[in-house]
């Protein structure tokens, strides 16, 4: 299999394009009133934080950012034994968001928080 | 209606600023007190909000305000507001006790309304140092051009946080109100003044100030 694979990757590359169940990036806008947190933070009015969802296909291609160990964890999960799990769809980078929140003592904080939205998904 | 996280419900390892932001400051936890900052403070600090981020929350490049971190105090006291004749004196105490170890003092501003007009004449006004048995007063000089009317004076010489020498900072607020004199009762009192900490939190989790080369530091 193995050398079938690898003599006809471009092919095979191809043959799989992106399935749409693919590992990808997908919208979850939520309010801070949902959270619970609507009392004290005053801004953003919305949040993104995105998430990521899908199967990490058989072949990672190379746009997943995917470690070597997951390209091989893949190929163990495939051709050696299947109770070793596909590699996760997990996020790979990430930006801050900027918050304003009411303090305890009545004052007003700004702050940012780096890594409060993903920004791309890779296999891990 | 979710119940504000206890702080037993969350793990014993130090919690993510955020987590602890939220043990600490979710209304219900210990020591929240009602009064929030509404009016002027409020709506100045949602225009410095809006300059660095844009609707969804992401920071905007090259508006960073050189920091992660920028406290609005109000201040704790007012003395009683005495007017003398057309002057407007009011001595304003910050309470500074209590300052996360983990954030360090950049700067320290005043915002204040220098000019501020009436129904009859403006009301012109200036900050000083409140005297103290060791210094006399100071008269504290914007530093920036007043934006939308507010002016900022400087007073991060006066403020060693971090080491905790500072536990509060006294300043008198003092005004004139020139033009005619209109009748007999007192006008409005000027907005109290309010005082920026711009800090840098050294916290994981929180974004680096301003750290990336590409962006601009003002």
């Amino acid at each position: 299999d193995t050398g079938t694979l690898a003599h006809d990757l471009p092919g095979y590359l191809r043959e799989q394009g992106r399935e749409k169940s693919d590992c990808s990036l997908r919208p979850f806008p939520v309010s801070f009133a949902q959270l619970g947190w609507d009392h004290w933070i005053i801004a953003p009015h919305r949040y993104n934080p995105r998430y990521c969802k899908g199967a990490c296909p058989r072949l990672l291609r190379y746009d997943y950012h995917a470690p070597n160990h997951a390209v091989v964890q893949s190929f163990v999960h495939q051709l050696v034994d299947a109770n070793v799990p596909r590699p996760s769809c997990v996020p790979y980078r990430y930006s801050p968001i900027s918050v304003l929140m009411i303090e305890r003592d009545g004052g007003i904080l700004y702050k940012e928080y780096e890594n409060m939205i993903a920004e791309s998904c890779t296999c891990r | 209606n979710q119940s504000p996280l206890s702080p037993g419900s969350l793990p014993a390892v130090p919690p993510l600023p955020l987590l602890q932001a939220l043990q600490v400051q979710a209304p219900g936890s210990r020591g929240w007190q009602a009064e929030p900052a509404s009016g002027q403070p409020l709506r100045y600090m949602l225009n410095l909000y809006r300059h660095a981020a844009d609707r969804e929350g992401r920071p905007r490049h090259g508006r960073s305000l050189g920091t992660n971190t920028v406290r609005l105090v109000l201040a704790s006291s007012h003395g009683d507001q005495s007017w003398a004749g057309r002057w407007y004196m009011q001595p304003l105490t910050y309470r500074l006790e209590g300052q996360p170890k983990a954030e360090h003092l950049l700067r320290a501003t005043v915002v204040y309304l220098p000019n501020l007009p009436l129904a009859r004449g403006r009301l012109l006004c200036a900050l000083e140092l409140a005297a103290t048995g060791e210094a006399p007063g100071v008269l504290l000089s914007p530093a920036t051009r007043p934006r939308h009317g507010w002016a900022e004076a400087d007073v991060t010489p006066y403020l060693a946080l971090g080491n905790g020498s500072v536990g509060s900072l006294a300043l008198r607020h003092i005004c004139v109100r020139a033009g005619r004199v209109g009748g007999h009762n007192a006008p409005v009192a000027p907005s109290h003044p309010f005082l920026l900490l711009y800090l840098n939190d050294t916290q994981a989790g929180l974004a680096p100030p301003a750290a990336e080369p590409h962006r601009h530091r003002r």
